[in-house]
């Protein structure tokens, strides 16, 4: 992987004083190939091989450290730092209050209903009661979809019969406040360029009052990751990503321009299609196995 | 006067990432860049002013080279074939998860029914949460026959069982939903492979995302390598989707993209050509 080029690179300049910028230009093309593969937007690749070759040029690597681990810290730094730093932040679900609403948006098929079950079974397990509503009136039996997981996971679900997405969300908070503390809305699958399903989210959110909306994005989106994140973040302030499939071979680099587009951390990630495969975010895992 | 490396290295530079910004996979997009400089290098032009012009005209052939591919595919085709042999047609669609398999399903079906044919939907994905009950709707609002099973049935066996019934009835085609998988997952490509041996398929159809980048050739490759992709269908192309997609998959697979995807609609099904993907990049 990166990890190894870098290093079968950087033996070459082990003795040099100051790494030669000949050397440095080498590196940050082998970064971009990498970041490239990884579905990182070209924009935001080339942005970031500014700043890792201004900064390889310019600082000494502390005493005692090598060139190698110096160049390698560089990128990792700079990616970590892409995705809000070091910290995942937590999700706002707050005992106190009478209930928390969180809404599950995004595009086609991204796994925003099985998500919607796996965060109702890991926010159990920290003692919440958490119901489930579907608000998709949209695709073939996704009310019965969400009723076969909530079954699975014990939560109590509520679907409505009707063909309007935000008094199923309206509908359905209503109905589960009193005996949950946290709801979790699943929303249809949409894209940027659907208006009336953009005008739709901005309609139910301003109803149902969410203290979370988090963007669930597929690992394997690619260069357009970023538009449609911007654009659900515009229709609706994001306050989480949480980035599925991980459990493929699949980078994720979209992820990146999501949240240098919205500011909306990545706070979960998918790893399977089983209720249990649900991580808390750690940036610099993520880092590692995007750079390979 | 000819061509040098140096004359066109900035604009092939260029070019490989106008293709990457694309959604073509980075090796592919490498490999196209590649071709380009074999082709350029050399060649003999009247002045440096025409290579802009010649450099475009390379691209355009290279990209139609890839997309028309040796393989041709027609759906119909295959459809009569199968008729004339006195059997059902059976097309099994496969790929990852939430790529659009179902869907795709559902509006080929109309496009066959469309067209006089008896179709037969087999819900051979028995795992996932309501996939049975998704494809029941489909067949009911279609007015086509959906055989099913249980949840956690053998998928290859309520696969056969349609097939099975398609022949007593005289149906004409049989299209086989498969539950989506991730191609890393061992085990469920073993299984996948397991049910075209014991459908012998007519056609595997690659159902891909247009929404995805570099992971498209990794699918490709991967679902080819188990169970042979015979064509591709390329969904959510209407979802702002770059398609680089239909390079990356037709590069590493010689099988043609057949269809695309453009909308949840049983009618959003529209016919591949090559143009429509070249035009999108040079145009
Ligand atoms: N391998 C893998 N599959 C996943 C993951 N999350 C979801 N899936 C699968 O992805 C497919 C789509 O999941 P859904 O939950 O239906 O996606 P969705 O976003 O609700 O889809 P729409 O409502 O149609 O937009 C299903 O086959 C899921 O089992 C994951 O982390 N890894
Ligand atoms: N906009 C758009 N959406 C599509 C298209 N094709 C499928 N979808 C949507 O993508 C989502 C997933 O579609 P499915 O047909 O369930 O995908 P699948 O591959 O069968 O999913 P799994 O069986 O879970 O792996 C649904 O919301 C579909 O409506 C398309 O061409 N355009
Ligand atoms: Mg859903
Ligand atoms: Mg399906």
């Amino acid at each position: 992987g990166l990890g190894d080029r870098l290093s079968s690179l950087v033996d070459k300049i082990k003795g040099a004083p100051v790494i030669d910028e000949k050397l440095v230009k080498e590196v940050v093309r082998d970064v971009q190939r990498a970041l490239l593969e990884a579905d990182v937007d070209v924009q935001l690749v080339l942005d970031l091989s500014k700043r890792i070759e201004k900064r390889a040029l310019e600082e000494e690597p502390p005493a005692g450290v090598p060139k190698r681990d110096y160049l390698l810290r560089i990128v990792y730094e700079e990616l970590v730092e892409l995705l809000g730093g070091e910290e995942t932040e937590e999700l706002d679900v707050d005992p106190s209050r009478d209930v928390n609403v969180i809404m599950l948006v995004g595009l086609y098929g991204m796994g925003k209903t099985t998500t919607a079950a796996k965060l109702a079974r890991y926010l159990q397990r920290r003692g919440f009661k958490v119901g489930l509503v579907c608000a998709d009136p949209y695709r073939p039996a996704a009310d019965e979809q969400l009723r076969q997981l909530a079954e699975e996971v014990g939560a109590p679900v509520h679907t409505e019969d009707t063909d309007d997405a935000v008094e199923m969300a309206v509908k359905g908070v209503e109905a589960l406040k009193d005996e949950c503390d946290v709801i979790i809305i699943d929303t249809a699958g949409r894209d940027r360029l659907s208006e009336d399903l953009i005008e739709e989210l901005k309609e139910m959110a301003e109803k149902v009052e969410p203290h979370e909306v988090l963007l669930v994005l597929d690992a394997t989106v690619g260069q357009k990751a970023g538009d449609h994140a911007e654009a659900f973040h515009e229709a609706v302030p994001l306050t989480g990503v949480i980035l599925t499939k991980l459990d493929t071979a699949a980078k994720g680099g979209g992820a990146l321009s999501a949240v240098a587009r919205t500011g909306a951390p990545i706070k979960f990630i998918g790893t399977g299609e089983r209720l249990d495969d649900l991580e808390e975010f750690n940036p610099k895992s993520f880092v590692a196995r995007l750079l390979g | 006067v000819m061509i040098t490396r140096e004359d066109v290295k900035d604009v092939l530079d260029e070019l490989e990432l106008e293709l990457i910004s694309n959604d073509v996979a980075v090796e592919v997009a490498e490999s196209i860049r590649e071709e380009l400089e074999q082709e350029l290098i050399g060649k003999k032009v009247k002045g440096k002013s025409e290579i802009p012009k010649v450099v475009e005209r390379s691209l355009r052939r290279a990209l139609l080279s890839v997309l028309e591919p040796e393989k041709e595919v027609d759906l119909f085709e295959v459809v009569e074939k199968a008729r004339e042999e006195g059997r059902p047609a059976v097309l099994m669609f496969v790929g990852v998860n939430g790529s659009g398999k179902t869907t795709t399903i559902a509006k080929v079906a109309k496009l066959l029914k469309d067209r006089g044919y008896s179709v037969v939907i087999a819900a051979a994905d028995t795992f996932r949460a309501a996939a049975i009950e998704q494809l029941e709707e489909h067949a009911e609002r279609l007015g086509v026959t959906l055989i099913k099973g249980e949840k956690g049935d053998d998928p290859a066996a309520v696969a056969f069982n349609a097939v099975q019934h398609a022949e007593s009835k005289g149906k004409d085609v049989v299209l086989v939903d498969t539950a989506g998988r991730a191609y890393t997952d061992v085990n469920l490509m073993e299984e996948l492979k397991k049910m075209k041996r014991v459908l012998e398929p007519d056609l595997v159809i690659f159902v891909g995302d247009a929404l995805a980048g570099n992971d498209a050739v990794e699918q490709a490759r991967t679902f080819d390598e188990y169970v042979g992709i015979d064509c591709a269908i390329l969904t959510k192309v209407d979802a702002d989707a770059k398609g680089g997609a239909v390079l990356s998959i037709t590069k590493v697979t010689g099988a043609p993209i057949l269809y695309l995807g453009v909308g949840q609609g049983y009618d959003d099904l529209k016919r591949f050509t090559p143009e429509w993907f070249v035009e999108r990049v040079t145009g």
